[in-house]
This record gives C-alpha cells, structure tokens and sequence, in this order.
C-alpha cells in the first residue's frame, strides 16, 4: 500500500459519501444517473467474488464489503425509496447502459489473464468500470446545471482514477514484476473520459462559479 | 509466482 493508492481508495470512498449524504439530505436523486449507480454495482459485484475465495487483508475485505453494499443501497434507494424515485431524471438518464454491460463481457471472453469464471468476471468489471461513468455524464452534459454536490461526487471519483493511475506508476518504478496490463490501460481509458468534466470543474472554481457544461 | 496475481487493488 502506497500514498497514491491510499488516497485513491479514500476519494473512492469520499465520492460514495458525498453521493450517500446527497441523496440523504436532500432526499433527492436528481443529476444522478440510475444506470451508473448500476452499473458500478454490477462492477463491484462481478470483481469480488474473491471475497470468499482470497483473504488479502482486513483493509481489502472492509473496502470492498463498504463498495458492495452501498452501491447496493444507492440503487435501492433510486429505485424503491418513496421520495428519493419521485426526483429520479428518468427522461435524461437515456443511456444504453445494456450495450455497455454486453460489449465489456465480449471483450473480458477475448481479453483475460485466465480463461477461468473469476478471471473473466474480475476483467469484465475492469471493463465496465471503465466506461460506467459514460451514462452519468451523459445525463449531466443533457441538463446542463449541476448541482455542487453531485459535481463534487464526480470530482472526487476522477481524483480516485487519477490516484489510481500514479500508484501504477508508483509501483511500476517500485515493484520488480508489476505488470497489470488489463488494470492500468483500462484504468487510462477510464479517466481520460473524465477530462472534459475536469476541465469545466476547474473553470467553475477558478471563476468562483455554478459548474455549468456546454450542451 | 502466486504473489504476481494476487489482485491487491479495489
């Protein structure tokens, strides 16, 4: 464990509360894009299944109990909880988020480190996550107003790529046999499609702004 | 040789 990967995991887990204490305090889910929310439960639910196969570490074990459990409890809440649906962007949250789900499982059939049920569905999530956040931002750039915490959930979820990204570098240079090919150029991918939302993040608070996207 | 795929990371 190093500082980057240390304070990846920690945005990671900034992002879902800032996405929890939304939807809590304002028992709204407006902005949020449902079919993100499901597809990242769908991601963590595919990649730990070594839950109950490889002990890591107590940290390890937490972390992805923590990741599992409450994307699950977001979906719940976007789908079932009696306020929290009413406010749900349905009309916006347009995405073929199914085309995702089906074209990362083609690519974990071709692309694996293993032909074996734990490693297709470990590099189908790698895929999918990668490319998750493409209905969210989707939705935002449709209704153009964001709202302060659901900018800074997206925030912090590209500072959790981008930490991500110098703790392969990190360990690359520190490790002698650190060579995660499906990761790091999936984990690329993933946050160069945070780029644009990056750069109208900073906009906004260089000018001391609402965060706004161009339609 | 185990220890190389170990998934560590989140």
């Amino acid at each position: 464990m190093n500082i980057f990967r240390l304070a990846g995991d920690m945005t990671h887990l900034l992002s879902i509360l800032v996405l929890l204490l939304k939807i809590y305090a304002t028992k709204s889910c407006s902005g949020i894009s449902r079919k993100t929310q499901e597809l990242y439960a769908i991601v963590f639910v595919a990649r730990y299944l070594d839950l109950f196969t490889d002990f890591i570490s107590v940290y390890n074990t937490f972390m992805k109990v923590v990741f599992i459990a409450s994307s699950l409890a977001i979906v719940w809440c976007m789908r079932f909880h009696p306020m929290v649906r009413r406010s749900y962007d349905r009309e916006l949250d347009t995405f073929r988020h199914y085309f995702l789900v089906g074209a990362s499982f083609a690519l974990a059939l071709i692309l694996h480190e293993k032909f074996t049920v734990q490693e297709i569905f470990w590099a189908f999530s790698i895929y999918l996550e990668a490319v998750a956040i493409l209905p969210q931002l989707v939705l935002l750039q449709r209704s153009g107003n964001v709202d302060n915490l659901t900018g800074q959930y997206i925030f912090f979820l590209g500072a959790y790529r981008a930490f991500y990204i110098l703790n392969w570098i990190y360990r690359y240079l520190t490790e002698p046999h650190f060579t995660r090919w499906i990761a790091c150029v999936s984990g690329v991918v993933q946050t160069a499609l945070y780029a644009d939302f990056f750069y109208y993040y900073f906009i906004s608070w260089k000018n001391n702004s609402k965060l706004k996207l161009p339609a | 040789v185990k220890n190389q795929v170990v998934k560590d990371e989140l």
